[in-house]
């Protein structure tokens, strides 16, 4: 379903060279919950973004569902993107203009929908994280955890077929936390969604189907997840 | 060595009230490593940014080490925060138009020393968190937790004597995570510091001298902190 093909990536600096990701080869099924592991500053977040088409590799070809996205020019991969792919970022990237309901509502401009079904898919996702109450605060005015909230309602709003989540329980407590992986969880098993998501939470990697990590340009299979 | 005393903040949106520090009291001794936790939104960063003198309380005290910050003016508030705290904030708050470097050193302006000395200061604290082939790099272009160690660096830098932390491995791998906590609990010991540090990290509260929970507007002791 998402296939990575000899994918490289580097950035330069001056001279000096830096390449998260060297001939990354990756299969990935339907339906599967991929969790992706690996130390601060591997490439993680860089090989997200290629799945998610916000990237292109520098060498290597990206397919999902059939559509090489590497080919694909800036606007049909931002079109792409807005109707497959739901992303939790690492710092959530919320508008600071806009509310909670605002943000969250972003990606269903897209669709055309009557404005009571689009209230009521936003109202549903932020009731989904537990922020109804605060659909009315800009970013600066919500908590931490709250914001990376909104940016996990926004990610499923749209109902998209794979979501790709950075890291979306690095600032919740560990009740937060369960319950958000428990939504993703459910909503992959109800609605056969596509779960990639970088963590290092032990209990996700627990709920995944597969897990693997990223070291020195390269995944490996982790052989045994238990620590 | 740090106390609040009676403490409340309330935020007002319109109608909707919002008071997650309601007559809060607490005695934090010299050189404690205070863990803190609690739901998301319950007041963990809004009781630490009162902590700090970042943000005042609408009623209540706040002393450090004999002095009453809540009455300093803003500009002696911040002189007092430069030469006395050293802050991890949650969402890392770096300059994005300077580097990983320049972010560090700016602690260090406040103070009269030499070029050479800021220099060695700044190596010290970059190597500390492993960033020290990344000094070049703006925010942009680091990884989410690399941005987060160079906030751990520039808390540290100016070797200041209370350290507050806010969720500072949220966006760190285990073996990362285990250093910024062995390097912040090490700084305490051999320097006497004082460690305020909000976390849902097991691994942190356990090195802890004491673990207090924030809910519904006020702290309670925590019998039992293993789970
Ligand atoms: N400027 C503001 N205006 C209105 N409400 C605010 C403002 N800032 C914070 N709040 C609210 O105050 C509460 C406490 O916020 P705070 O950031 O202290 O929570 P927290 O415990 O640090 O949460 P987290 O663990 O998610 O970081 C939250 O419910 C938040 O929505
Ligand atoms: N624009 C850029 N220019 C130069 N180097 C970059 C740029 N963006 C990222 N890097 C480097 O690429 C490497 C991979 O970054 P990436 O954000 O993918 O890491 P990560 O695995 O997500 O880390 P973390 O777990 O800390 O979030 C890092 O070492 C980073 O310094
Ligand atoms: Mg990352
Ligand atoms: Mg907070």
């Amino acid at each position: 379903f998402i296939q990575l093909d000899g994918v490289t990536k580097s950035y330069r600096l001056g001279e000096h060279v830096v390449t998260p990701l060297h001939e990354v080869t990756l299969e990935v099924e339907k339906g599967e919950f991929l969790v992706l592991l690996g130390p601060s500053g591997s490439g993680k977040s860089t090989l997200l973004n290629l799945i998610a088409g916000i990237d292109r590799p520098d060498s290597g070809r990206v397919v999902v569902d059939g559509t090489d996205i590497t080919q694909l020019s800036r606007k049909k991969a931002a079109d792409w993107r807005a109707e497959t792919v739901g992303y939790v970022f690492q710092d959530y990237s919320l508008v600071p203009v806009l509310t909670a309901y605002e943000n969250v509502e972003i990606p269903l401009w897209l669709f055309s929908m009557s404005r009571a079904e689009r209230h009521r898919r936003v109202a549903t996702a932020l009731e989904a994280v537990g922020l109804s109450d605060r659909h009315g605060h800009l970013p600066r005015q919500l908590s931490g955890g709250q914001q990376q909230r909104v940016a996990i309602a926004r990610a499923i709003v749209a109902d998209p077929s794979v979501i790709v989540a950075d890291e979306p329980t690095g600032n919740l407590d560990v009740d937060s936390a369960g319950d958000v992986l428990h939504l993703l969880a459910r909503l992959r098993a109800e609605r056969g969604k596509t779960l990639v998501m970088v963590t290092h939470d032990t209990r996700a990697v627990e709920r995944g189907t597969r897990a693997l990590q990223l070291d020195k340009g390269q995944l490996h299979a982790m052989a045994e997840v238990s620590r």
